[in-house]
């Protein structure tokens, strides 16, 4: 930025100086913009690409300034002193905010056309792009001292304002000519709203890919702000309830980004909760991440049914409450049987032989394996005969690929192959006829005894993780599954394998609620089914706790 | 049995960044449009009742007034007990949000009718004089906001038309 | 193990949505309405 020159600054200053004196005072702001963007002309600011990019820029750093000036200023911690120093600072954050949301709704020409609906599209996208960079920047230069507070306030007063729809400033438009020489639409009152609200999607998808940019991974210091923002009641509300709302029956267009957002903000906590102890910073970050699932879970069940194997491969396997909270969601509509219902019968239920949602898109970590078309031929045909055998190798990772992280195995791709090699067995069998006898002996059940004889503990836990993940709703994965992990422990001839199974089962149900309804029915049947004879097992006296864990559950079931 | 991990390089500086973030917290109201307007006046009947909500510039009221919001205060039963007063004035001081939605149902419920041609409200106070497919002519009550009191104004004209 | 997510102070029973007056994940306060932007009618914009 050396090359600024020093007058431009000194432009930028005073317009913007001038908007916020207009912004605070001018009742009806439509009636003073169109001379405001005639100066803005004057000044020669819009007059190039590159003198839009840097008047946004160096407005956004004078803003950013001024909010640190503040800041720095502020007295104590109290939240009246709080309170006060962010008014001052939202004086002129609000104001710059509401002339990108002007400058933005008036661009373009041609009322209604596509080409005006670009012309917002590309003016948004170029200064939330500018804005994304100044943060980036502004992090890499201030470290510790970098706040978020300007950056927040700009992007969500500029997301509640280009997003509402409604038009909140009382803008009508007039002295069309000026507007249009100046390239800004002008046409009848409502000529704004209709052009926006086409663009809706894109506006939103701007947004998140603006977010993905200030990723956690990538902008730490922001990453607060960022679940702040994620977890904005109007961010939710255009990402999850959207006018194509699963009401509907079609899934609203938000779904994918809000998903792809909430992955990226596990993915940055992973290796962190991958250790017991969190740091304060960590924790305080966690709780919030389970707030925004708790309120998924409770308003959009739907959503958490649809990534549910996204965000399991996302989360790490010891955050066993974060999974369960996902596994736990359930379609609104359904109504799930008591658990502990003496002699329930899970077969009789009518949902079990529906597959759950989802299940179709989410199979990319297999797309490309080396070992697909040799997987797909055992399936069919059990040959060749050496694929058991070259299993595991084709699932375990290099030491080297994970520095410091001692998972010797690709657990997407456990995830992923666990999950389609149930889907093969489900249609082999017909969803229907799902028991223990009826998917004993076939070539999916023979790649599951493999798995639970030839893996290492760790190999194991992960595949027995893998499955424990798809007990979740009554649904034919759900039934399936349950019998396949059974099954396993039923035939299994090493007690390590069992106990194992065992452990799986419980840690998951040890963890404070919620816990998938699939995981209860499950290990109540283990416990409560004599074939499986789970009684006669020294592991199931391990520890005094333990031993008094089982007969609690057992005594509420049995 | 995955053990812990050790945390990369690049996983300590995020860290790193993080703690240093952790120490300026996000306040609620930074993502919260600053209403001007409600939080210059602070009328007794509406320090009773919305103590909490004064934001940003929280004013000072008696250490008896109910300090934590009172149970269901978002539900339409809520406003519906509240005095006409108090609805107009959260009507009238808390626009675009919730509170003044709920209060415009309240009042409604209490058969005043909301004016869009005068911006105010009013309530039919007798049987109209005389009724046309056009207007009625009758006595009214309305609330003048400036008096902050209900007049009663005769032969007033109400025009169907604008009837929301 | 886990936390007992009660305490995080979400109404879990609640019927109406949790989303709309969610406040943010540092603060415990539900929204209350007045916080809560609404889509009134144009008329009703006054001030």
């Amino acid at each position: 930025y050396d090359s600024d020159p020093p007058e431009f600054l000194e432009k930028t200053e005073r317009l913007l100086r001038e908007w916020i004196n207009l912004y605070h005072s001018t009742a009806n702001l439509n009636k003073v913009f169109h001379i405001y963007v005639q100066s803005m002309n004057n000044q020669g600011i819009l007059k190039t690409d590159d003198s839009i990019t840097r008047f946004f820029r160096m407005s956004t750093e004078i803003c950013v300034e001024l909010t640190y000036r503040f800041l720095s200023a502020q007295q104590n911690q109290s939240n009246q002193a709080v309170v006060e120093v962010r008014a001052k600072c939202f004086n002129t954050l609000d104001a710059f905010a509401h002339l990108i949301v002007m400058l933005v709704k008036y661009s373009g020409t041609n009322a209604g056309t596509a080409s005006e609906s670009n012309a917002k599209l590309n003016l948004l996208k170029k200064v939330l792009g500018i804005i994304a960079s100044v943060v980036c920047q502004d992090q890499e230069i201030r470290n510790e001292q970098f706040q978020h507070l300007a950056y927040y306030r700009i992007l969500i007063i500029l997301f509640m304002e280009l997003t509402l729809g409604t038009n909140n400033l009382g803008i009508s438009t007039s002295s069309q000519s000026i507007q249009h020489q100046l390239g800004f639409g002008a046409v009848g009152s409502n000529h704004l709203d209709p052009s926006f609200e086409n663009i809706q999607l894109q506006v939103l998808n701007a947004f998140c890919q603006t977010l993905l940019i200030l990723k956690p991974s990538k902008v730490p210091s922001f990453a607060f702000a960022w679940l702040d923002f994620i977890s904005h009641r109007t961010f939710m509300e255009k990402c999850l309830n959207g006018p194509n709302s699963i009401n509907a029956g079609v899934l609203t267009k938000g779904w994918p980004l809000y998903a792809q957002l909430l992955i990226e903000l596990i993915k940055f906590e992973s290796p962190f909760l991958r250790n017991v102890e969190l740091p304060n910073s960590v924790d305080l970050l966690y709780k919030g991440t389970l707030k925004v699932l708790l309120i998924l879970l409770h308003d959009f069940p739907e959503f958490l049914c649809e990534y549910c194997y996204e965000l399991c491969d996302a989360i790490p396997c010891n955050a066993i409450q974060m999974r369960n909270l996902v596994l736990s969601a359930f379609p609104r509509n359904m109504r799930l049987p008591d658990p502990f219902t003496p002699n329930l019968k899970i077969d009789s239920l009518q949902e079990i032989t529906q597959p759950p949602k989802g299940s179709t898109t989410t199979l990319a970590a297999l797309a490309n394996v080396s070992f697909k078309k040799d997987l797909e031929s055992y399936l069919r045909t059990r040959s060749p005969v050496t694929f058991l055998s070259e299993l595991r190798g084709y699932l375990q990772i290099s030491a080297q690929s994970q520095p410091g992280d001692s998972t010797l195995y690709n657990i997407p791709l456990i995830n992923a192959l666990v999950l389609y090699v149930g889907q093969m067995a489900i249609q082999a069998i017909n969803p229907k006829n799902i028991s223990m006898s009826s998917i004993a002996h076939s070539s999916h059940m023979d790649i599951f005894q493999n798995l639970a004889v030839d893996l290492d503990t760790q190999g194991r836990y992960l595949f027995l993780n893998a499955i424990a993940n798809q007990l979740r709703y009554p649904n034919s994965h759900t039934h399936y599954f349950s019998c396949a992990l059974l099954y396993l422990f039923a035939e299994s001839n090493t007690e390590a394998i069992q106990e194992q199974i065992t452990r799986v089962l419980l840690e998951r149900l040890i963890v404070n609620r919620p816990h998938p309804w699939g995981l209860l029915v499950t290990f109540i049947e283990l416990i409560k089914n004599p074939s499986f004879k789970f009684w006669n097992h020294e592991f199931v006296r391990c520890a005094p706790e333990i031993e008094k864990l089982f007969e609690s559950v057992a005594r509420s079931c049995m | 049995p995955l053990g812990p991990i050790q945390l990369p390089k690049s996983c300590l500086y995020q860290l790193h960044m993080l703690e240093a973030a952790s120490r300026h917290s996000v306040h609620p109201i930074d993502s919260q449009r600053l209403r001007y307007k409600c939080c210059y006046v602070s009328a007794e009947t509406y320090a009773i009742v919305f103590r909490p909500y004064l934001s940003p510039n929280v004013c000072p009221v008696p250490s008896y007034y109910p300090q934590q919001a009172l149970p269901h205060c978002d539900s339409v039963e809520f406003f519906h007990r509240l005095s006409t007063e108090t609805l107009f004035f959260v009507f009238y001081f808390m626009e675009g949000t919730k509170a003044q939605y709920l209060a415009a149902k309240a009042l409604k419920k209490q058969s005043w009718r909301f004016h869009t041609k005068y911006m105010m409200w009013f309530q039919r106070h007798e049987e109209p004089k005389t009724i046309t497919d056009e207007y009625e002519q009758g006595t009214y009550i309305y609330f003048d906001y400036e008096k902050w009191g209900q007049r009663k104004k005769e032969h007033f004209t109400f025009e169907y038309r604008y009837l929301e | 193990l886990g936390t007992d997510l009660t305490t995080l102070k979400l109404d879990l029973n609640s019927q109406e949505n949790l989303y709309s007056t969610f406040p943010g994940p540092w603060s415990d306060q539900p929204l209350k309405p007045h916080e809560i932007d609404y889509p009134v009618p144009q008329e009703y914009l006054i001030n």
